[in-house]
């Protein structure tokens, strides 16, 4: 049990049996083998307490990351069948994943159940995922305007003036509607969103989406109230719960917009399902 | 009778820059998310009766048929709560689902509904079997659905259904397909499930 293959179709993802963690993406259409790690983490926000400047609804001023490993005696629980292969994971007590692989797709889905982030040590969080591959893509990513054209960012760059780097992760971070990827001369990695979100690849090799936050201040900039969005049942409040999906796609370098374009309108408008009820044979 | 005005208005007041990023008071956020469900509510009917005048060919009439069948939608489907298919199949009812596809080309999909019985069976509007596939509801969905069906709709909790029923289903562009619940002898094909453990932390 070294390891765990999964997915009924062209796509498969390999998983090490020892520590459960996703180490490869395998599209046996287009001979796509890539090393690929998939892991949470957080952002502890900024108080204020240094300048006065916290973190807020308008600001993300991250304060230290912190890996999220999970900590569970069961690593996977995998679902196969002839549609759809499943692996489910419970990262810790506030985040569950389910990875899908159907058997007409050539791409992962990733289903991620965030909340209710803790606070009870007063710090506010910033959750987000990282997908790291072998891409040099030497500090260039895509990420979409608005839903339209990919425009290419470099890292710690602005084309227009020159950029003085005072927040090395925040002031990477660009608005997420449809996707972003990274590509070198071999392989393209895509991601695309059901939800808007922020993205970025704070490393070669690496993407990453802000799935959820939750804070303890404001950051005085108009808002007037921290952003820390509760669900009340009767009396009793508790932080809220995303449930979310992406995509993963790894193409040989070049071929991936057909399917971010196409895929990215069938995320945007899925089937719209009705129902009703008839008896017996009575139905048409 | 319904229209789409609502749902306009909702989303007219959704383009403000305070909801497109987020920078609301909550109270704000809450009234966005609050119109929006009504306008959503609005267009379901608007929505469920035009595909009671396409099923029942009222077009071909141009008059409204009598015997007007209700369809409905199922907004938080994500979190396994839709009452229209917690319809007890073993009473000879089937549970009929019409597969809009809103693009302009043909595409298949794998749709997701919860069931409480894992004996049905999904056939297309010819009567042919579809392939479909049971899995059971993890419990991470379960107190997800009890939680907020209860804090968003005030419903009492009703035992969350068992199973998702996984079929492959096809539209044409812009256009609909048909697929037919109903109970069977046999169960539908179960997902192997197998579980790996941590040894260390098992230690």
């Amino acid at each position: 049990n070294d390891k765990i293959e999964v997915g009924p179709g062209n796509v498969k993802l390999v998983y090490s049996g020892n520590e459960g963690n996703l180490i490869q993406y395998i599209n046996s259409r287009s001979k796509v083998e890539q090393s690929v790690e998939q892991s949470y983490s957080y952002y502890y926000s900024d108080n204020g307490s240094a300048d006065l400047q916290a973190s807020g609804a308008y600001i993300f001023r991250p304060n230290g990351s912190h890996p999220i490993d999970p900590q569970q005696q069961v690593l996977l629980n995998v679902l196969r069948g002839p549609l759809v292969d499943e692996v489910h994971q419970r990262i810790n007590s506030w985040i569950y994943q389910v990875t899908r692989l159907y058997k007409g797709k050539d791409h992962a889905e990733f289903e991620f159940t965030i909340g209710p982030i803790p606070m009870d040590d007063g710090i506010g969080k910033e959750v987000v995922t990282q997908i790291k591959a072998t891409i040099q893509n030497k500090k260039k990513f895509y990420t979409d305007s608005s839903g339209r054209d990919f425009i290419e960012r470099i890292r710690d760059y602005r084309k227009d003036w020159k950029l003085e780097v005072n927040q090395p992760i925040a002031g990477n971070y660009y608005p997420i509607n449809l996707g972003i990827y990274m590509k070198d001369n071999d392989t393209e990695l895509s991601v695309l969103v059901d939800r808007s979100v922020g993205g970025s690849s704070i490393k070669d090799g690496e993407l990453e989406l802000m799935l959820h936050r939750r804070l303890h201040e404001d950051d005085s900039r108009g808002v007037a109230e921290a952003l820390n969005e509760t669900v009340c049942v009767f009396d009793e409040c508790t932080g809220l719960t995303v449930l979310g999906k992406y995509y993963l796609r790894i193409d040989p370098s070049g071929e991936g917009a057909k399917w971010r374009r196409s895929y990215g309108q069938e995320i945007y408008s899925p089937f719209l399902l009705a129902f009703t009820e008839q008896d017996g044979d009575n139905w048409a | 009778g319904a229209t789409t005005d609502s749902l306009a208005d909702a989303l007219a007041l959704a383009q403000h820059h305070d909801a497109i990023s987020g920078t609301s008071k909550q109270h704000v956020a809450s009234d966005y998310a609050k119109r929006l469900s009504i306008g959503y509510k609005e267009a379901e009917e608007v929505v469920s009766a035009s595909f009671a005048c396409i099923a029942e060919s009222c077009l071909k009439t141009g008059r409204p048929n009598p015997v007007v069948t209700k369809f409905q939608q199922c907004p938080l489907l994500n979190i396994s709560y839709c009452p229209p298919s917690e319809v007890d199949l073993s009473t000879r009812k089937n549970l009929v689902v019409v597969v809009y596809n809103p693009l302009g080309w043909k595409r298949e999909d794998v749709i997701r509904i919860p069931v409480y019985n894992e004996k049905v069976t999904v056939k297309d509007s010819e009567g042919k079997e579809v392939e479909s596939q049971l899995l059971p509801i993890q419990d991470a969905y379960k107190t997800l659905r009890n939680y907020y069906s209860v804090a968003y709709l005030g419903k009492s909790k009703k035992e969350a259904p068992n199973y998702w029923l996984a079929f492959s289903a096809s539209a044409p562009p812009l256009g609909y397909n048909t697929y037919i619940i109903s109970s069977a002898k046999q169960s539908a094909v179960s997902s192997e499930i197998k579980s790996f453990y941590n040894s260390e932390t098992a230690k």
